[in-house]
């Protein structure tokens, strides 16, 4: 099985980076709700094609999260750049 | 401190698995 220590890293890194989008966004709450409902939404559709077995392709695909986060995020590379750090394919 | 919402924890959850898919993608 592979390695689990870095799970933790990962943990971390997705905390202070939320923390990190609240703030900046903290007179903006319609910014940061959107970008968590645009998480909230690549997650439904990659559990949707788990449970499809490959038989359902996902609506919202890592590039395009990373298209809708770049336009959400404009003007603020730091955070962009960061966001792609956590992205499976970017 | 933290002040996180269950929203917020469900983003970090997204985050962070996220990330660990690229982890094993990447491996």
């Amino acid at each position: 099985p592979p390695p689990q220590n870095n799970q933790p890293v990962e943990f971390n890194h997705a905390i202070n980076y939320v923390n990190k989008i609240k703030n900046r966004f903290q007179g903006q709450p319609d910014i940061y709700k959107a970008f968590l409902e645009i998480l909230h939404t690549y997650q439904k559709e990659q559990r949707n094609a788990k449970e499809a077995g490959g038989n359902y392709t996902p609506a919202l695909t890592e590039q395009e999260v990373y298209t809708q986060v770049a336009r959400l995020f404009k003007n603020q590379e730091d955070l962009l750049s960061e966001f792609g750090q956590f992205l499976p394919d970017a | 401190s933290y002040d996180f919402t269950p929203l917020d924890s469900s983003a970090v959850y997204v985050l962070s698995s996220m990330a660990r898919q690229r982890r094993t993608s990447l491996s």
